[in-house]
């Protein structure tokens, strides 16, 4: 049997809708430490990487460990018809084909459920090594997702640069080029608004804007992303959920030919 | 140029 509850079904409105641009279907795996989803997109060029921990949901009880397949596209469907405040719980029996979800209102004047089926996938489980990054930035998610998309208007890639002075993003196209860059914050008023670069080398890599693009659509589950970077690895684009887990993407960049 | 990069090969298949 497994049951996760979660108090506000928004979380998970908000998870759906960070990595469906991503992914078609994935696999979630259910352990007593909590769900995990690993993924590559289709072209093999970024990952994601969900984990919500088990002591983050207000209920949470998983007596075999399950690996649920879901196509994202009908799991939004179902979200959709609840609204943010419902509780939601999501219910499955061990060696189920179907998952089934339940959404009650904040009053209990209001019990739906939907039960959808569940996709037998063959996706491969890859170890991520620990990588000693020689860049970790961390910004206030907001201002990540208003840069991704200004430059997305005038290049295909953005290269991120960062220095102990700061991080520069840039782009060219046909029209020109574009440079924004941020200084790390000597003063800030609220921890969120922080912009602190930790740096062991300087590094400099070219990113494909259509993925960051994709990856910015987590910014409404973090006040904070954080940016890890070292020469030749993926980049590592981090959202932590509060009180609940993570989300992360991989990215490969782009290389000399 | 630049070409788009993969991550196989980055990661191992456990």
């Amino acid at each position: 049997m497994f049951e996760a509850r979660l108090i506000n079904s928004v979380t998970f409105k908000k998870v759906l809708d960070a990595i469906k641009d991503l992914l078609n279907e994935a696999s979630f795996d259910c352990s007593e430490a909590g769900i995990q989803l690993q993924a590559m997109d289709n072209s093999h060029v970024s990952l994601v990487s969900l984990a919500l921990r088990s002591d983050g949901f207000d209920k949470y009880r998983c007596d075999r460990n399950l690996t649920m397949g879901m196509n994202l596209a009908s799991m939004s469907k179902i979200f959709r018809c609840s609204s943010n405040d419902d509780t939601v719980t999501i219910k499955a029996q061990d060696d189920a084909d179907t998952v089934t979800f339940m959404f009650e209102s904040k009053k209990q004047e209001k019990i739906s459920d939907y039960e959808m089926k569940l996709m037998n996938l063959d996706q491969e489980h890859l170890g991520i090594p620990d990588t000693d990054f020689s860049c970790v930035i961390r910004m206030p998610a907001g201002e990540f997702a208003r840069i991704v998309r200004d430059l997305s208007q005038f290049g295909e890639s953005i290269v991120i640069s960062c220095t102990k002075e700061g991080v520069k993003f840039s782009t060219s196209g046909d029209i020109g080029s574009a440079n924004v860059k941020l200084a790390q914050t000597s003063s800030f008023e609220k921890e969120e608004e922080a912009v602190i670069i930790e740096m062991q080398e300087p590094v400099t890599l070219t990113f494909a804007c259509q993925y960051l693009n994709s990856f910015t659509k987590a910014t409404p589950l973090a006040n904070q992303v954080q940016l890890s970077m070292s020469d030749n690895v993926p980049l590592v684009v981090e959202y932590q959920i509060p009180d609940l887990g993570h989300l992360r993407y991989y990215l490969a960049p782009k290389i000399e030919e | 140029g630049q070409v788009q990069g993969r991550l196989d090969g980055f990661f191992q298949v456990l």
